[in-house]
């Protein structure tokens, strides 16, 4: 899961 | 994830397997800054601490993990392997990383989401990324006739970023609700830093020519 913005990229 | 981003991840993935190519195959990292290695070490370490507590998927794993490993790897070709290490030039490597760091970390500390250190390390890696190729670059305009391979490597670490801009304006236009100004801002500036590069990249190119940069 995406927790905060922007973490799901490198 | 889109195209942009994935062509973004390959381009990056590229541009390391071609500097420790380089690395590898001329047993030389003349031209390359191991100050802009080590902050890259500093910016992934910080930045994926969440290897620890979250999962997004197998490929965000798999490259986060083979982003630290490779730097890890080229800094040690270049401070421990016999051959390479002699062709380190530590004397025109030269740039003073705390003047980069500091302001990050104070700016990370003011400017974040959220006041947790995880959170306060993510924000710090964005700001220390948008800055780490500057070592590289000032040694680059040292350096007279920079070596193809080294050119190749930095040009496509800022093609990685200029299609991360491209995936940014995509996800804006199909993704409702999505927005990260950090990361955008960060972004923007890091790949800024690399438009005086490529104009003398493509100068050469197109010439035919070694690339230097002037002084």
């Amino acid at each position: 899961m995406v927790d905060f913005e922007g973490k799901d990229e490198l | 994830m889109n195209i942009f981003r994935f062509a973004g991840d390959m381009t990056h993935l590229l541009s390391i397997i071609v500097l420790l190519l380089k690395i590898n195959a001329t047993k030389s990292c003349a031209g390359v800054s191991l100050k802009t290695q080590e902050l890259y070490l500093l910016v992934f370490v910080t930045r994926y601490l969440d290897l620890l507590y979250s999962y997004i998927s197998l490929y965000n794993t798999f490259m986060k993990l083979f982003f630290i490993c490779s730097s890890g790897c080229v800094i040690w070709y270049i401070r421990e392997h016999k051959t390479v290490s002699q062709t380190y030039d530590s004397a025109q490597d030269t740039f003073r990383v705390l003047f980069l760091a500091c302001p990050c970390m104070i700016l990370a500390l003011t400017v974040n989401h959220d006041f947790t250190v995880t959170e306060v390390l993510w924000t710090f890696s964005i700001y220390l990324e948008a800055v780490a190729i500057l070592p590289q670059l000032v040694l680059l305009q040292r350096t007279k006739n920079v070596d193809t391979l080294t050119g190749n490597y930095v040009f496509l670490l800022g093609g990685y970023r200029a299609l991360y801009l491209l995936n940014w304006i995509y996800r804006i236009l199909t993704e409702p609700g999505y927005r990260q100004w950090i990361v955008w801002i960060s972004g923007t500036i890091q790949t800024a830093i690399y438009c005086d590069f490529f104009y003398y990249y493509i100068k050469s190119w197109r010439n035919n020519e070694r690339l230097s940069l002037p002084s």
